[in-house]
């Protein structure tokens, strides 16, 4: 996913 | 997640529960800034572009799109609703918002985690949140007079904000490789925001006073 980043906040 | 983005989440939530309220309640978006509004729901559509490719949580996702659908179903009802629509104050609600647009998109374009399609939305989404409530202080600014539900709106909006602040600082010391500078230094920016309206805000709750900010 994303390049193994990802936004976990709202 | 900790008690402190779960309370974030919360007001944010609260906050968006209120002016529905208010509008469905009242049929009124009296002292309401359209201009807020619908830079909301373009920080959301940009935000959550992720929700077709990345899952996080049940919560996650179902906070977005509810995050999504009441966004616009504010927006919906200040344009279309036949009622609610003729109490917008249309002329104190004059702030120039594509430029908040057209601003937070370019210094997406200079500010990023990375150059992709979706990392540059999603720089742009927290660039345009911290601005997003200008029109609506600058709109409160000028009507003076602020009801209940418009200042207890503005009020969990800001709570959101410093609970978030809360959450960071937690991660911070608790996630050993936490490092998100856009979103914290942008967080910081827009909380300083309502710090000017907060102070009014608690003299006026300590006073048992309606809420009035000065001309």
């Amino acid at each position: 996913p994303n390049g193994g980043h990802m936004h976990d906040e709202l | 997640m900790n008690i402190f983005r779960f309370a974030g989440d919360m007001t944010h939530l609260i906050s968006i529960v209120v002016l529905l309220l208010k509008i469905y309640a009242t049929k009124s978006c009296s002292g309401i800034s359209l201009k807020t509004q619908e830079l909301y729901v373009i920080v959301f559509l940009a935000r959550y572009l992720d929700l077709f490719t990345d899952f996080i949580s049940v919560y996650n996702t179902v906070m977005k799109l509810v995050f999504i659908g009441s966004s616009l179903a504010i927006v919906w009802c200040m344009r279309m609703h036949r009622a609610v629509k003729r109490t917008y104050d249309k002329e104190l609600d004059t702030f120039r918002h594509y430029f908040l647009v057209l601003g937070s998109f370019v210094l997406a374009l200079l500010l990023h985690e990375k150059f992709t399609f979706q990392e540059i939305f999603w720089a742009f989404s927290i660039y345009l949140e911290a601005v997003a409530i200008l029109p609506q202080l600058v709109m409160l600014q000028r009507s003076g007079n602020v009801d209940n539900l418009t200042g207890q709106y503005v009020f969990f909006l800001g709570a959101y904000r410093a609970f978030y602040i809360l959450n960071w600082i937690y991660r911070f010391f608790t996630e050993p490789h936490f490092s998100r500078w856009i979103a914290c230094l942008s967080g910081l920016v827009q909380t300083a925001f309502y710090a000017d309206f907060f102070y009014y805000y608690f003299i006026s709750w300590k006073n048992n006073a309606k809420l009035q900010l000065p001309a």
